[in-house]
């Protein structure tokens, strides 16, 4: 149930 | 030239068992502050930070920082022929591909080196911010172990509600539902049985039981675990290691079709 986003969408590259 | 000797040798046993099956490769990266390590799953869905602060060893030598890709599997499985009680030390050369493990008894009477191939991996780092978190729970780590295997065996995911009555856990499967509710209790005899609520503000999340199960493998490395929620950011699963630092899992919310 429900869309599992990536924890890419949240943290960005540094 | 790198040496670091943790006497509690078991701490860096449990770190792997807790992580090996939800990060295949990563690297390890070793500076001044310590040995930490961030990567995320296959799948990029989640994301483990680990840091074993340098004053946490018994010696700590790290001239300069350097990164050290490993498979985790592969590491697991040389850490697993060390004793609970044994002192693990990793060495590694400058500009070395491999890694050295040392085990010795406490007696001193028996020491082995494993000695384990590094690989090159492409890794991102990703940047966390800090984040103001609407609920903080904090309970027993076997209690949320437990809740979290009872409940993956009705339904795949998990409501997790804060309001001021106490925290909610719910699933739903084919077979029917369940709901699991903790209250605050912070009048216990230990501090680690204790469950508090610290909530500025009601929330109510959905999250994946596969991912937070296997989070709760780190349950041997702390009696608590810190459970960090806000609408629409990743939830932070957080145990602290005693005197060395912590191993914090990252999970987003499942959003609904």
């Amino acid at each position: 149930r429900g869309v599992q986003p990536s924890i890419t969408n949240f943290y960005r590259s540094s | 030239m790198l040496e670091l000797r943790l006497v509690q040798g078991s701490l860096l046993k449990k770190v792997l068992e807790s992580i090996k099956d939800l990060v295949n490769d990563a690297n390890f990266d070793c500076s001044a502050t310590g040995f930490s390590l961030q990567a995320m799953d296959s799948s990029h869905v989640a994301l483990v930070a680990l840091l074993l602060r340098s004053e946490g060893f018994e010696h700590y030598r790290c001239d300069r920082n350097i990164s050290m890709g490993m498979n985790l599997g592969n590491m697991a499985k040389m850490l697993k022929c060390a004793g609970n009680d044994d002192i693990i030390t990793l060495k590694a050369d400058d500009g070395s591909d491999t890694v050295t493990f040392m085990f010795e008894s406490p007696t001193q009477d028996k020491i082995a080196d494993f000695e384990m191939r590094l690989m090159d991996i492409d890794s991102e780092h990703l940047g966390i911010p800090e984040a103001e978190y609407h609920a903080i729970l904090i309970m027993p780590s076997a209690e949320f172990a437990r809740i979290c295997k009872d409940l993956s065996s009705i339904g795949d995911t998990v409501v997790i509600s804060v309001t001021k009555e106490g925290v909610k856990f719910s699933t739903r499967g084919d077979i029917g539902t369940a709901n699991v509710v903790c209250r605050q209790n912070t009048t216990v005899d230990k501090p680690e049985e204790a469950t508090v609520i610290e909530m500025p503000e009601p929330v109510s999340l959905t999250f994946a039981l596969r991912y937070l199960n296997s989070f709760t493998k780190a349950t041997p490395l702390s009696n608590t675990v810190t459970i960090s929620l806000s609408s629409e950011i990743p939830v932070v699963v957080e145990y602290k290691i005693a005197e060395m630092g912590y191993i914090r899992f990252y999970l987003a919310p499942k959003i609904e079709e």
